[in-house]
C-alpha cells in the first residue's frame, strides 16, 4: 500500500501549478524514501526533477516501490477541489490502476475523495551527473519572476551574464533592447531579500524566455530561487519546497549558429 | 539568432 498525507494541501496546488505548463504527464516514482517526479517537456529542451521526502510528509508508508503515470492536467484539476485549508492524502494499492486523493476539512466535518486513472507510459530517463557549476546565484524568487516577465517583452531569449560583482540579465529584440543588472547584497542580514553569487568562472548563456517564464510559476514555493549556471550546459533553477524538497528545472542553452 | 539546444545533447538517456 501507498500512503502520503499532508496536512498543507496548498503546497501540493503550488507544486502542480509550477509542472502543469510543462508537462502533460509524468511519472510519479514512489518509494520508502519518498516521491520523485523527471519528466522533459515534449521538446527535450527543459527537464523537471521534483524530489518530494518521505520525512517531509505527515505521514508516508510505501510498502513497495511504485511507479504511477498520471495526467498532470487531471491531477491539477483534482487539486482545484480542494479547500486551501484541506488536508490531503494519496492512497493507492499495490499494482495499482488508479490514485485516490482524499481532502478532509480541518474541522474534519467534510471529506472528498476524487480517484484518477492511472496511465501507461514510456519513460525516458536522463542521468544527470552531480556538478559543480562556475557560478551559483540565489535570488529573491519574486525578483527572478519579475525580470523573466519584463525582458520577455524585448526578445525571445534573456542572456544571463555572472561576475562576482552581480549577475546581468538582457534581451534584445525588434523593439530596442534592455538590460538589468543585479549586485550582490553587502549583508545578508535579511536571506529572504539577499542577492549572493557564487563565482569560479564568470559565465554568460542565453535561454528562452517561454521556457523561464513557466519555471517562474514555482516562486509562490520559496521565496528564493537558486540558479546554477556554467558555459555550454544547462540551467538549473532549483526552488526549495518548504522542509519536504524541491523542484529544479534544467533548460538547455541556446548557442550561436 | 542563437538555435535552441537539445536537453539530450547534454543528458545521457539512462
Amino acid at each position: 500500500m501507498f500512503e502520503a498525507r499532508l496536512t498543507q494541501s496548498a503546497i501540493l496546488k503550488k507544486v502542480l501549478d509550477a509542472v502543469k505548463d510543462l508537462l502533460s504527464e509524468a511519472t510519479f516514482e514512489c518509494s520508502d524514501s519518498g516521491i520523485q517526479v523527471q519528466a522533459m517537456d515534449n521538446a527535450h529542451v527543459s527537464l523537471v526533477s521534483l524530489n518530494l521526502r518521505s520525512d517531509g510528509f505527515d505521514k508516508y508508508r510505501c510498502d513497495r516501490n511504485l511507479s504511477m503515470g498520471m495526467s498532470i492536467s487531471c491531477m491539477s484539476k483534482i487539486l482545484r477541489c480542494a479547500g486551501a485549508e484541506d488536508t490531503v492524502t494519496l492512497r493507492a494499492w499495490d499494482s495499482p490502476e488508479s490514485i485516490v486523493f482524499i481532502f478532509e476539512s480541518p474541522n474534519k466535518d467534510k471529506l472528498a475523495e476524487y480517484e484518477m486513472k492511472l496511465i501507461n507510459m514510456d519513460q525516458e530517463h536522463l542521468g544527470i551527473p552531480e556538478t559543480s557549476y562556475s557560478c551559483v546565484v540565489k535570488m529573491p524568487s519574486a525578483e527572478f519572476t519579475r525580470i523573466c516577465r519584463d525582458l520577455s517583452q524585448f526578445g525571445e531569449s534573456i542572456t544571463f551574464a555572472c561576475t562576482k560583482e552581480g549577475i546581468k540579465f538582457s534581451a534584445s529584440g525588434d523593439y530596442g533592447s534592455a538590460n538589468i543588472k543585479l549586485a550582490q547584497t553587502a549583508d545578508a542580514d535579511n536571506e529572504e531579500e539577499a542577492i549572493i553569487v557564487n563565482m569560479q568562472e564568470p559565465v554568460k548563456l542565453t535561454f528562452s524566455c517561454r521556457y523561464l517564464n513557466c519555471f517562474v510559476k514555482a516562486g509562490p514555493l520559496c521565496n528564493q530561487v537558486q540558479l546554477s549556471m556554467s558555459d555550454d550546459v544547462p540551467l538549473v533553477c532549483e526552488y526549495k519546497i518548504g522542509d519536504i524538497g524541491h523542484i529544479r528545472y534544467y533548460l538547455a542553452p541556446k548557442i550561436d549558429d | 539568432t542563437p538555435i535552441q539546444n537539445d536537453l539530450k545533447e547534454f543528458y545521457a538517456l539512462v
